[in-house]
């Protein structure tokens, strides 16, 4: 059972995975940078 | 006048005592309360307004319960007889529960079972009433179509502890939790419904069963991305076709997000939560696994 | 021993009472003790007003120069910064309480209030200032305390500030320099005006053995929320404020700035100090919000790293 539950932990990984995501992210990766730059 | 609301409130106490409700309504419902001769005090014609809504309500007949408590609602806000208001409440709470305005009904029961007093009047108010109207409460909500304002008041009764001592709350408690309904359960709760709980629907289906149905769809729509309509009529029972339909009309009604492709048959469902939230919530579910794995391995002793 | 805090003392704090050591020191009390479980009665309750001040009492005692608070509890108030002496609305209810307390034997008078600033930092208002001076004539001994919820969401730890009011006309020693909190603009002047009406104390916090172990049992409720939790998510609408308002301070200085350059060789030293410490200070709150939003970003990408690099 314990090896079970290992499994579908890995199973869940990655954690997200879709386009829509990437978008987001990135967008607000650029987001923090920008306001990093216009405070230097 | 006088003589004749006398012999017919005597005429209808004889009725009532031989349980002919409708007779006793009706014999109640000629002594005219509006006419000009003689001055009656509002409490007077409330409280015969209120008697012969609920003698009408024994025969589950809204239609003529209705007439009555509605013009009863134009005198109660005068009223200081809290028996007789509470009378009232109950009535019109049973109304809406009989022309299935569940969602209304349920607000209205889950106020009364609110009530903190243990004596009104003459009347004692006993636990057993309370946990009655909760109950009642609970079935209308969970017969009430699905959709954000039935899970808010799902979530109010969720959190009344006093529910978790119900016979129902099993059932409460998968609702709330938008968990999938499997038929046994439904069968269960489906004896503790009233006649009219169950009442054929024009499309011959009843109102559990569609309740039921779309509470299911709302559910899977948590679990899926997406999901063939084959696969979905099989979850949940019924004809693909219905499902398609069903699942149609609630994105209509705003009340599941989501779009069909009706080529491939398939629904997409949509949810507004944010990408980057869904992930905060993906990684709450990946850390409580990890936990459990932590907790199980510390259980062996490894 | 951890517990002994949490023994009430009656005749030690009637004597207390008594003595009064407050009225010879305007400066007497300079340390506060706050229970845990007071803490995260303020917090949420803050939390729980979003927008909006909300307003509560605190319970607890007095151990020499430190204020011991005990527990808090909310009033059925909000919007206590545009109120007059919000706490008149709750005058019976606090009534009630503080009987009921007695009833149930808690001992602990009351000893303080407090109210949040959602997002405009931890310091005293004009308003805040009368209401605590009038308790502190009344009600002594008296906290005040200030809990900012938004920013404890965006700094990642508790936003809270304990104040105590000097006497009117009393001229205050030069104080040491509290740690730094941006003001928005629009309360600069508020701020400006009272901030030498008051002082602030140290704040430490302590638990009893009890809440140890309640917050072990709950420790894995805490690392999952910090490994699930987006501050950049969360206060999106706090930083946009934080930026405007630093725009409209940029564009003020600017101005200011643009005048003295007409005379610039007739600007008095002293003025062109005062233009450079205005700056310095824009320039701080705007390097104190991108920490906050890089910290933020570097949980994600942490997150992104541990949650989001594995495939199948």
């Amino acid at each position: 059972s314990l090896l079970r539950q290992v499994s579908s932990l890995l199973r869940r990984l990655p954690a997200i995975e879709s386009p829509k995501f990437q978008d987001d992210f990135l967008m607000e990766y650029n987001d923090t940078l920008l306001m990093a730059y216009l405070a230097m | 006048e006088e003589q004749v609301s006398i012999i017919r409130e005597k005429l209808a106490e004889l009725f009532e005592t031989e349980q002919q409700w409708s007779k006793a309504a009706q014999m109640l419902s000629g002594i005219d309360l509006d006419s000009g001769i003689r001055m009656l005090d509002d409490t007077y014609k409330l409280s015969k307004c209120v008697q012969i809504a609920r003698l009408y309500l024994e025969d589950d007949d809204a239609v003529n319960a209705e007439i009555f408590i509605k013009k009863a609602s134009f005198l109660v806000s005068g009223s200081h007889d809290e028996a007789l208001n509470l009378e009232y409440k109950v009535c019109y709470a049973r109304i809406l529960d009989m022309k299935r305005k569940f969602l209304e009904a349920a607000l209205r029961y889950y106020e009364i079972s609110q009530i903190e007093k243990r004596q009104i009047g003459d009347k004692w108010i006993d636990e057993d009433a309370l946990q009655q109207a909760l109950s009642a409460a609970v079935t209308c909500t969970i017969l009430a179509a699905a959709g954000p304002q039935r899970s808010r008041v799902l979530a109010t009764l969720y959190k009344d502890e006093r529910c978790s001592k119900l016979k129902i709350y099993p059932i409460l408690q998968k609702v709330y939790l938008e968990r999938i309904l499997r038929k046994p359960e439904i069968d269960a709760f489906a004896e503790e419904l009233k006649p009219h709980q169950k009442a054929l629907l024009p499309d011959n289906s009843t109102v559990l069963d569609r309740a039921m149905i779309e509470h299911n769809l709302l559910s899977a729509s948590k679990l899926y991305t997406n999901i063939s309509f084959e696969e979905l009529g099989t979850l949940l029972g019924i004809a693909p076709e219905k499902a398609e339909k069903i699942a149609s009309r609630m994105i209509c009604e705003d009340r599941m997000r989501g779009s069909i492709d009706q080529v491939e048959a398939v629904i997409h469902f949509e949810d507004d939560i944010e990408e980057l939230q869904q992930w905060d919530q993906q990684i709450v579910g990946l850390c409580q696994a990890l936990n459990d794995v932590l907790d199980s391995m510390a259980r062996k002793g490894l | 021993e951890s517990d002994s805090i949490y023994y009430y003392d009656e005749v030690t704090q009637k004597k207390i009472q008594q003595d009064k050591p407050w009225a010879r020191d305007p400066h007497y009390f300079k340390k506060v003790k706050i229970s845990a479980l007071a803490l995260l009665k303020m917090v949420v309750h803050s939390r729980s007003g979003g927008t909006i001040e909300v307003m509560g009492l605190m319970q607890g005692k007095t151990d020499g120069d430190t204020i011991i608070v005990m527990d808090a509890f909310a009033l059925p108030v909000e919007g206590t910064e545009t109120r007059v002496n919000a706490q008149a609305d709750a005058y019976e209810y606090m009534v009630d309480y503080a009987q009921t307390n007695k009833q149930v034997g808690r001992l602990e008078n009351v000893i303080g209030w407090y109210h949040s600033h959602p997002g405009y930092g931890c310091w005293l208002s004009g308003i805040d200032v009368n209401t605590q001076m009038l308790n502190q004539q009344f009600q002594e001994p008296f906290l005040a305390v200030v809990i900012d919820p938004t920013r404890t969401v965006s700094a990642g730890k508790v936003e809270i500030g304990a104040f105590r009011t000097y006497p009117q006309g009393y001229k205050p020693p030069d104080e040491p320099v509290s740690e730094y909190q941006t003001i928005p603009l629009n309360k600069i002047e508020d701020f400006g005006v009272h901030c030498k009406h008051y002082y602030a104390l140290d704040i430490t916090y302590f638990k009893s053995s009890l809440d140890s172990h309640l917050l072990d049992l709950l420790w894995n409720k805490y690392w999952v929320n910090t490994l699930s939790s987006s501050p950049l998510l969360g206060n999106r609408d706090y930083v946009a404020g934080q930026i405007s308002d630093l725009a409209e301070k940029l564009e003020q200085a600017e101005s200011q700035l643009a005048h003295s350059r007409v005379g610039s060789f007739l600007v008095p030293p002293q003025r062109k100090k005062e233009e450079e410490s205005q700056l310095a200070k824009i320039t701080k709150d705007s390097s104190k919000i991108t920490v906050e939003q890089v910290h933020g970003l570097m949980s994600q990408v942490i997150k992104d790293i541990l949650f989001n690099s594995v495939h199948q």
